[in-house]
């Protein structure tokens, strides 16, 4: 199982790099072994360096900067073992307007991969969409589903229905 | 494999039956603050076999179970079903024959708790090794909650490790 | 120094509720002493019920709710106690439209109290400031300030412009 | 007592110096991600006397200067200058005269930190008796860092005190 932890750490560290690259456009990131020596028990280092900026603890990054750095490297891990679904709460709030247009195309190439399901109060998420549920409670404290929605024109009007209802 | 579709009954803001089928692709899940979303997300993470009432928000597990609103009384029970279709190949032997896996949790007011595989009672145990090979459940990472997508690059060296092994 | 803890205790606790109430329309907010007898040493809960729901812990409030709630016990501490200015980062990112709407609605009633400075990526909360200023990485990795401005209308010009510099 | 100004000088991403002028009323602070919002926040803090570096998203505070790009060196100082206004009255005796207010602090890379009342020397302590009265400094809410609004909610029962005691 050691060549197995190491064949996947380098496969995962490959890809993670690839998806950040096209989030930030460039810059570089990786997964680094602590202890080289001890594969199955050494903790890993993240390193992530936006375009331009130096290489620097991931602390450092802005919260936007940070969301994508985390969403690159969850959707590496899906594009080498798939999960057959995943639901992702908001994800998208740290995001510039910007980056949310990123985001989406980068979610749009996974859906071969995975089924996803995402809340998010954002216009433009929404709009990618394939299918729409709007949640309201109509009678204060009972939630219930409003309707379903399977093209993109009508995200506007769930979400303003789910806010008048 | 994918997720078919989602029952939910009593379990937190859901007072009455619930019923969401999804497509494959992107689905999203909109509405406004309070409403319900992220007790959707809750309602799959507690039936694929979640033990921690934290996790879910809550002091102890029936926190889970609707409360109850100026005009509806508390319920004594929630229930979640959940759907997996093209289940095919994907199962670990002993579950082979089936086309579809409906997983069910429930919880009474008085703290037990059942779980039914194709409606057929089982243990915890049971689910979990349904879903060892899966890749979802309870640990992996299925289920972003809100405000904890930073939590893969998580803080001690350590527990970085997770990731790796949830691709192998 | 007893009473006064008490008395800001009460002042503070009757505070909170009004602007909670304000915030979400209705419901009910308070702040409780865990040990009575024991005012200086006592732990505080919180309770919040948004309207129509039943008070409970506030763990299971959602994130915006939660956030409202947040900001609802701070600008009830400015009230009472106003602080000569206060630098609020994003706390508007977990709000739906409506909330937003109110929460800038707040905001504004607070001007005289203190000085804000809020740093934001959504167009309404712009709009409700006196001046923007706009940040931008015109040369990677250094920031600088692009402009000022003094009127609402412009909001949606100064992100773009941060954005394409 | 309001803010009037706020000069940055090789602090964090902020390599050449950037002056902001406050007016009294909302000021919106934009920008797309990564482009230097939050340092500005971090800048008040850390001038205002803030010490433990990792409130400032930090290892070490040598992690406020500088650290240079592709084309620029890093530097060996960060200063921030705040400059308050409409002060009488409200400061403690001794420092009675004054009408505007200037508290700087600088760090080198040395590890060599200073602090200055109205471009006098002085050490930490006299900008904390400086604004012990105010209501502004490292450990009151002025300052709400991105995602730390509902710690003001706080876990713990007792740590929840501070907001009462902050607003006696
Ligand atoms: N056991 C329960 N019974 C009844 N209602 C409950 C129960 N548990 C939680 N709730 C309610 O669910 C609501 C929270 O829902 P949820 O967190 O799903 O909102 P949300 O749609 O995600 O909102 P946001 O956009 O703010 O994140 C709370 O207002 C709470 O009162
Ligand atoms: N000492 C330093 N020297 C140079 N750059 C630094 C230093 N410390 C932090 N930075 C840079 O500052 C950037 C983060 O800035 P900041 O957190 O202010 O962004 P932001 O505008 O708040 O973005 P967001 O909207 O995503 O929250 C990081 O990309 C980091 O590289
Ligand atoms: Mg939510
Ligand atoms: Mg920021």
């Amino acid at each position: 199982t050691k060549q197995l932890f190491i064949d996947t750490f380098n496969t995962l560290n490959e890809t993670f790099n690839q998806v950040f690259k096209s989030f930030f456009g460039g810059g570089k990131a990786s997964l680094v072994l602590v202890d080289e020596n001890n594969p199955l028990e050494s903790g890993i280092e993240i390193v992530a360096q936006p375009t331009g900026k130096r290489l620097e603890n991931i602390d450092l990054l802005s919260g936007g900067e940070k969301a994508l750095t985390a969403i690159s490297l969850l959707f590496a891990s899906f594009l080498i073992k798939p999960t057959p679904f995943c639901m992702l709460d908001e994800i998208d709030a740290p995001l510039d307007e910007a980056n949310i247009g990123r985001f989406t195309n980068v979610l749009r190439t996974m859906v071969d991969k995975s089924q996803f399901i995402v809340i998010t109060h954002n216009k433009r998420t929404m709009e990618t969409a394939d299918a729409l549920y709007g949640v309201t409670m109509e009678e204060l404290g009972v939630s219930k589903i409003v309707s379903v929605r399977f093209n993109e024109d009508t995200a506007q009007r769930t979400e303003e229905e789910a806010m008048v209802a | 494999m994918r997720l078919s579709k989602l029952e939910i009954l009593g379990f937190k803001s859901f007072c009455d039956k619930t019923t969401i089928v999804f497509q494959p692709g992107i689905t999203a899940v909109v509405g406004p603050n309070g409403c319900g979303k992220s007790n959707i997300s809750d309602a799959i993470q507690w039936a694929l076999g979640e033990q921690s009432a934290k996790t879910l928000r809550g002091e102890k597990m029936e926190d889970v179970i609707f409360n109850g609103t100026d005009n509806r009384k508390p319920l004594g029970m929630a229930e979640v079903n959940i759907m997996l279709t093209d289940v095919d190949g994907q199962l670990p032997a002993g579950f082979g024959e089936y086309k579809e896996i409906q997983i069910t949790r429930r919880l009474y007011r008085s703290g037990e708790s059942e779980y039914y595989i194709n409606r057929i009672p089982c243990r915890l145990k049971d689910i979990r090794d349904l879903l060892i090979d899966s890749g979802i459940g309870a640990k992996t990472h299925t289920i972003i909650e809100q405000g904890k997508m930073d939590q893969i690059l998580s803080s001690k060296p350590t527990d970085r490790r997770v990731i790796i092994e949830e691709t192998a």
